[in-house]
């Protein structure tokens, strides 16, 4: 069987 | 809010290092019967870019430097691999790939939002450990490596969210 995933990246600030 | 453009700025030489974790857990369900299957890596990668061109388009050889896996389906044992282990302390079907660590996987031309847009040309070691495998199904699976991160094509603000499917 095959499934289709997200990858979900989302942009951060980082100090 | 502010929005931001992102794009990979190569540069000739420039050696990009970084961690990429991976954590699933399937369950999969048919009456009362129930099956988990675990996936778990964590592994270390770079790439060193070989040349750019006028588009900002850069030739980039990429390294799988340090894996490490844990996977499991349902009762059978769990699969337990950490490169730093060697080739041999690991199951006999995964050694054509532990012998991949470390070593230069491909040459392929990327955009600057981080697709892959050619592979100019792939180890033997790779070709060993995917035997039977074509170009295309090879580009593939270097593109799922997820080597350079897919960049969104508009402007994004802090806090924004973009997707990429992805077969399993």
């Amino acid at each position: 069987h095959r499934i289709t995933l997200k990858k979900i990246y989302s942009l951060q600030k980082v100090d | 809010a502010p929005t931001w453009q992102l794009a990979f700025k190569f540069t000739p030489e420039q050696v990009v290092r970084y961690e990429d974790r991976f954590h699933s857990t399937i369950r999969l369900q048919k009456a009362n019967k129930t099956v988990r299957i675990l996936n778990n890596r964590k592994s270390r990668k770079h790439y060193r870019v070989l040349s750019v061109d006028k588009k900002g388009q850069g030739l980039v050889e990429t390294v799988i430097d340090h894996i490490k896996i844990r996977a499991q389906q349902g009762d059978e044992p769990a699969i337990n691999i950490d490169s730093s282990n060697g080739p041999d302390s690991c199951p006999v079907n995964f050694r054509t790939l532990l012998a991949t660590i470390g070593r230069p996987i491909a040459r392929s031309r990327c955009d600057s939002s981080g697709k892959l847009l050619n592979v100019l040309s792939i180890s033997k070691a790779w070709l060993k450990a995917h035997p039977g495998a074509s170009n295309q199904s090879l580009a593939t699976s270097l593109q799922k490596q997820g080597f350079l991160v897919p960049l969104p094509e508009e402007p994004i603000s802090i806090g924004g969210t973009w997707e990429e499917t992805h077969e399993a």
